[in-house]
């Protein structure tokens, strides 16, 4: 399982924007990530899960340094994707593990999830792809976060680093 | 914006488990996955999105052959996750794009988006990394998802399949 895995990344430069409560019809991710687009913000994690009751969240995240121009952008579609509200939270750090053929070996989710929660590290969201599984959490815990995940993947070198004389 | 996609790929054999009303505590995620790496099932989207009041849901992708096995193993920890239900939905397709350096593009999922509109594609469920943005739709709508989106990133290969003599 350890060997998938080659490395891990915090980035916690990101801020997240959650649109809540938008019709979940066609049209309305394009709105939103057109209208982001249209002022070149880059977008990194999106993800929507499933709806409600034909409503549905869409969540995202983007550099701190964008959050403004990205959250008045927004503001100006608001009514027209018929949004309950645009909330954002600066307080995040994304943590990902980063590997070859991810998807195929069951387990290494689990193994970053399970190392977060030993840390009491909770997990705000969640989106994965064969390379990637990122997680975003409190940015306070980021580098506990690193820490717990490289003592799972890496034990070997965790034990190196503890020999002292 | 439109070389930096390589190709689209289409999946028609997912199943598609959500897991409802969760604690939003550390822990939850690392027993969700922790069961099904148990079982070597393999788990292809996960996504999490914000929490409501401390309460979160847990979506994740399976393939179809996988589906009993999954739901049953996750029947057996339900009530320790304090799960309201495990959902699932087997009329699914995963279509993605595929690339490289795409969150630095933005527009690139507007594009993809906007493709699916134009289509009157919903869709249901979203998740992105650097080199691949997946969308989960309805299943019947899979092969015309593919083309709509063939049409946006690869316009000059459908002009040349249109003539005909
Ligand atoms: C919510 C949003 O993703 C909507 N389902 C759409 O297709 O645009
Ligand atoms: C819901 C689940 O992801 C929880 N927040 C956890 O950390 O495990």
């Amino acid at each position: 399982n350890m060997r998938a895995v080659s490395g891990i990344a915090s980035d916690e430069n990101q801020a997240r924007i959650a649109i809540t409560g938008v019709p979940d019809q066609p049209g309305v991710a394009a709105k939103i990530f057109g209208t982001l687009a249209n002022r070149n913000i880059s977008v990194d994690m999106i993800i929507q899960s499933l709806n409600k009751q034909e409503i549905n969240d869409v969540a995202f995240t983007v550099s701190s340094n964008d959050l403004n121009d990205a959250l008045e952008a927004l503001e100006k579609v608001k009514s027209e994707i018929q949004a309950d509200a645009i909330l954002h939270d600066t307080s995040v750090a994304k943590v990902s593990i980063v590997g070859i053929g991810m998807i195929d070996r069951p387990g290494i989710a689990a193994d970053m999830f399970s190392a977060l929660s030993e840390g009491q590290i909770n997990i705000k969201m969640i989106a994965t792809s064969e390379i990637k599984i990122s997680c975003l959490i409190e940015k306070a815990q980021a580098k506990q976060a690193v820490q717990t995940i490289h003592n799972v993947f890496f034990p070997e070198a965790c034990g190196a680093t503890l020999v002292t004389d």
